[in-house]
Parts: structure tokens; sequence; C-alpha cells
């Protein structure tokens, strides 16, 4: 068997991170679950809404480049969004209170949350 | 991903993971990085769920994301979920829940479920194991004492596996890097190998958060789709989470 190209002697005293492989600090939000769901996300998404929309538009342009046509974006602007209503409480209505924070549409926050079922193939 | 539960010769148990995400999700030439990798890093924060003013428990999340892909519960239990990827996948449960068939969980929202209500580490453990799922999953779980961890694969009706700690037997840690422990990992995504060898070179002895950091900061364990580091420790429900880079000469995956 070849050696891993990439590979390299195990890491020591790598601890507290800091140098080329680290990129950073991650901050601290807290989600209140005594407020009603449609509200707990509003302060984290206030402040993160920039780098969200970011990412949701990165994944749009992949998507088509794909599909040029746009229809894959559409299906998803206004046909993903009515699966909320079959998404149990409390999420069904925390995905709509991000929706409404952000400014995002609907269904894209959608898709957001179930990568995970879709990219498992 | 790459997930370790250890324990260490004290009985401590330790709970650390890479997060890798954006695998074919488009290649940015110019910066040798995966874009929607990149794109991701800014929204990881790290999340404090609490009740009446008392933490709950704690994540690390991408903002946007209501699921649970890293979490713990104080002095109750660590968990994280790998992906799984199977011909028997996630499109097929969306399918069916499409056509009405919703007794299945979406798995974010089980992750999500269990951090916020399971009552002990047995009671993660059932509820990991049993749930129906609508896409397979790994969950990588660790409790508070001697002996409480594992790793559960699952398909999307049933556990197929669950891989105990066993001290006596000199299974000191778990591991998982998105293959079935029972077969090879692909061989051009070895992670498992490399990880192994390094937790050994560590021994029981010396296992801590800082020397887990460096066995998940060794290529090809650390690639260009980790977004971050998270180490977990049970007890008051310890969590510290870091962006990472991995600078060339470095595996796409």
């Amino acid at each position: 068997v070849a050696p891993d190209p990439y590979g390299e002697d195990c890491r020591s005293k790598m601890y507290p991170p800091s140098g080329p492989t680290f990129k950073g600090n991650v901050p601290t939000y807290i989600i209140n679950l005594d407020l009603p769901p449609s509200k707990r996300w509003d302060e984290l998404i206030r402040a993160k809404k920039t780098e969200l929309k970011a990412v949701i538009q990165n994944i749009k342009d992949i998507a088509n480049t794909f599909f040029p046509s746009g229809k894959i974006v559409d299906i998803v602007d206004h046909k993903i969004s009515h699966l909320t209503d079959t998404l149990p409480y409390p999420f069904n209505e925390e995905l709509q209170g991000i929706a409404n924070s952000s400014g995002i549409p609907l269904g894209e926050i959608v898709i957001f949350n179930i990568f995970y079922e879709i990219f498992t193939v | 991903c790459t997930s370790i539960v250890a324990e260490d010769s004290t009985g401590k148990l330790y709970h650390a993971r890479n997060l890798d995400f954006g695998l074919f999700l488009g290649w940015d030439v110019k910066n040798n990085s995966w874009t929607v990798t990149r794109e991701l890093k800014p929204t990881v924060v790290n999340l404090d769920f609490q009740r009446n003013n008392k933490t709950v428990f704690r994540s690390t999340n991408f903002a946007g994301y209501i699921g649970m892909v890293s979490g713990v519960k104080p002095d109750l239990f660590t968990l994280t979920m790998n992906e799984r990827f199977s011909l028997d996948g996630g499109y097929i449960g969306i399918f069916e829940w499409f056509l009405g068939r919703r007794d299945g969980m979406w798995m974010g929202f089980l992750t999500r479920s269990v951090l916020e209500n399971a009552t002990s580490y047995q009671d993660a453990k059932d509820k990991l194991a049993k749930t129906r799922l609508l896409a397979p999953a790994y969950f990588i779980l660790g409790g508070k004492n001697s002996g409480e961890g594992c790793v559960i694969t699952r398909s999307r009706t049933a556990a197929l596996d669950i891989w105990d700690l066993d001290i006596k037997k000199g299974t000191w840690y778990v591991i998982e890097t998105n293959y079935d422990r029972w077969k090879p990992p692909l061989v051009l995504d070895n992670r498992r190998t490399p990880a192994m060898k390094c937790l050994n070179q560590t021994s029981q002895e010396n296992i801590s958060l800082p020397t887990i950091y460096d066995v998940l900061s060794t290529k090809p364990v650390l690639n260009k789709l980790t977004v971050c580091t998270t180490l977990m420790e049970v007890d008051k429900g310890h969590t510290e989470t870091y962006l990472r880079e991995c600078p060339d000469p470095c595996s796409p995956w």
C-alpha cells in the first residue's frame, strides 16, 4: 500500500491552538428556550445574517452552475417552504422565525436544515 | 468528520471531533479550498441553550441550523453525529416524507431532542439507537462514568452496530471517520488508521483534551474539509471550539 501523500507524523504540543492550522475562536450565544420558538434565534441571526446569506448564496451559485435555468432555486424558494408545515413543533416555528429575522426565503432556510438528509448518498 | 470518545486511566471521559463539510461543493482553484467549507467557518457558533436562566445543553452549530451535530448535556452525556453514506440514503427518507410517511425523524431534530430531553446516558443511547430516521448516520455518544462511550451505526430503520468502550478488554477509545468499523475505509480517504496510530502512540495514561487536539491536528485527520475542532468534557458541560485551516500540502478530504 502506497503511503498517504498527505500523511505526516503525529502532531504534538498543538494546544493551546495557534499557528497556521488555527483560524480563530468561535463566539458564544444564548438560546433562550423560554421564548416562543419563532423568537429564540433572533439575536443570533441578527449577528450572523450576512455570513448565513453568503453560505446560502454560495450553494445557490453551485446549483445554478449545474442547472443554469434557475429552476432548482425557483423550486426551493416557492415549493420547499410548504415542507415546513409538515415538520414537527417547535422546529417548524423556529425555521419560520429564522426566515423572518434573516430575510432569507423560508425554502432556503429549510434546505439548509435538511442538507444532511440530501447529502447522505 | 472524525469523532473520538476516550477514557483516561482515572476513568475520566473526553469527547472531541473534527467537523468536515463541503465535499464536492465548489473548489476554489485560487485558494486551494472548498468554497462552502470556507464560507461556513464564519457561521460557526457555540450555543448555550437555557431554560429558567439555567443551561440545559451546549452545542457547536452553524448559524441558521437548528439541529445538532455536536453537543454536551452537562454532567450527563456528550454527543456528536457523523455522516454515513449509503445508497439507502436520506433522499429515500425525504421521498417517503413527501408521500406522507412521516414516522421517521430528521437527523438534526433527533439529536436536538436527545440533547434537550434525554435524562441519562442510557436514555440518550436508547433514543439514538431505536428512533426511526430519514437518513443513515453514526452517533458517537460519551457519558460520565467509566465505560460510557459508544459509536452507534444507524441505518434509517435500525441500529446495525453499537461499539462500546470496554476498558477491561483494552478498548479505551472509540473512533468514527464516516465508515462502518467492520469494513476498511476507502483507500483514498483513510483517516481512521492515522488517527488510531496517534491515539495508540499517545496512550491512555496521557490522553487529555490537548493530546486529542494533537490527534485531530494531524493530516489527513485534519484536511481541507475541516471547518472546526470541538473538544468536550461532560463535567459541567465544558466545550471549546476552534476554527481550522489546513495549509498545503493537505488532503482535499
